[in-house]
């Protein structure tokens, strides 16, 4: 049976799209089904996996609203193994647009079981905000994957990030779990980096993955490609760090 | 009579809370009077001048909400001629919380004329998305400083931004312009820099400021000293950068 993963941080820019495309094709080349759900109205997954604009109908908007066959929602992607329901801007008009729907929480999570029985792995790209796209993930997922870029202020958000999550396990989704907290960009030369690394880990401790992505200018170069950084540039520090998370990911899954 | 400027890009981590931050103290450092607003459940803003948690009520939660006094929720920063307005995560409630109320678009509004009156600059920092908060933002504002990373991804989000501009000039804010859109985090050795910058001018034209932000890890590490980078490294490449900013701000007022 497969598992539901939110890649999600409220935090702006610390690569929760660059993750999602990443892992989701890094265990796609080891022989996985996978799915990735981008539901962040910017539609940066989408894009960073070469789906055009005139290619994205029906999407995860439609998805979220009365779409009777969610296959028609599902589309291949440049990577054998993985597919794709991809994001358009009319995401953001679901927050108004649901307000009144009593489920509107539970959109996406009343298909998580149909999906859950097609992929091993199904990642869903989240957008910086702890509104309805974002609750609707919280609910669904089975396990959270929170990538967290080296920085100061990164730091400040974990705090709310816990909190909500709490808040969540409490009311809404009391089997949710920390996949673990990804650490992003990271920097040898910069000394904020290892003082981030250090804290996280106090804060979080085994929740936290060995696996950390450096920073590498391929891995923002691909998205403009149309490509996962694996099929740009396998070589690439970025890359590497990515298939040896999907390792670390299979590890940890084993032993839960 | 003052001047309400909206820093926003609903793409995270474009360098938003790093611009309000240090052109409000920039702007503050040649004599004028400064209001920074914090509008991000984050309260990157608030942290990066010092602000304690304890030391934010009232503040831009209160302001949207019931209170009667304004000046109880502006404070002093360290910085000379700079007071704040600060936030708390409360503020990711107001979305649910003012749902039903006919003038939610326009609580921050409401305050805009008593503060031009007592500013020369009011700057307000936006969460990253276009929800309730933003929109209170670009309702009250007279314009727009857009804050762009050097990135790809950051390159697809303008064309978003810039439909949501032209919805609120048609329907919310009609007099509102773009003051400037600020290339972030540029980086020489990095191709890609470049590349956005080109393509910016050509979508954008004299909208784009011709002081442009470099990568510079000093305006990454004041933030955790609670201080400006102006402040914690006045010969940093990125403060000069903002000073450079300010004075361009000034000319291009005087030019209108
Ligand atoms: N390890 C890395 N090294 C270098 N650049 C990176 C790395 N990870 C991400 N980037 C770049 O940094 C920027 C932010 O990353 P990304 O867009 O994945 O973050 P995000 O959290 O999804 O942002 P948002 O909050 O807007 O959804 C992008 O331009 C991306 O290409
Ligand atoms: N020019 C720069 N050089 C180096 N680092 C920078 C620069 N500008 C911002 N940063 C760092 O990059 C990160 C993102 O910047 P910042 O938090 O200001 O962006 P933001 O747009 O406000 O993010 P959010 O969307 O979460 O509100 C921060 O850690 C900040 O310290
Ligand atoms: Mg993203
Ligand atoms: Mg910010």
């Amino acid at each position: 049976k497969g598992k539901l993963v939110a890649v999600t941080n409220q935090k702006g820019g610390v690569g929760k799209t660059t993750t999602a495309i990443n892992i989701a094709t890094s265990l796609a080349a080891i022989n996985n089904k996978v799915l990735l759900i981008d539901l962040d109205p910017q539609g940066n997954a989408s894009t960073g996996l070469g789906i055009g604009l005139n290619d994205r109908f029906p999407g995860s908007y439609e998805m979220l609203g009365e779409l009777d066959d969610l296959n028609e929602a599902i589309k291949a992607t440049v990577v054998p193994g993985l597919e794709i329901i991809s994001a358009t801007v009319d995401l953001s008009a679901v927050e108004i647009e649901l307000v009144d729907e009593k489920d509107r929480m539970h959109r996406l999570h009343k298909h998580a079981a149909k999906l859950k029985k097609k992929y091993n792995y199904i990642f869903i790209d989240c957008p910086p905000s702890l509104g309805l796209l974002t609750i609707n993930a919280l609910i669904a997922a089975d396990s959270l994957l929170i990538p967290l870029q080296c920085e100061f202020f990164a730091l400040e958000g974990l705090s709310q990030l816990n909190k909500t999550i709490e808040r969540i396990k409490l009311n809404l989704n009391e089997k949710i779990y920390i996949e673990g907290i990804l650490l992003t960009m990271y920097d040898k030369r910069n000394r904020i980096s290892e003082e981030v690394k250090k804290e996280v880990v106090k804060y979080f401790g085994k929740d936290v993955f060995n696996t950390i992505i450096p920073r590498n200018v391929k891995l923002s170069e691909a998205p403009s490609h149309g490509l996962p950084a694996i099929l740009y540039d396998l070589n690439a520090s970025g890359s590497k760090a990515y298939i040896k998370l999907a390792r670390e990911m299979i590890r940890r899954l084993k032993r839960r």
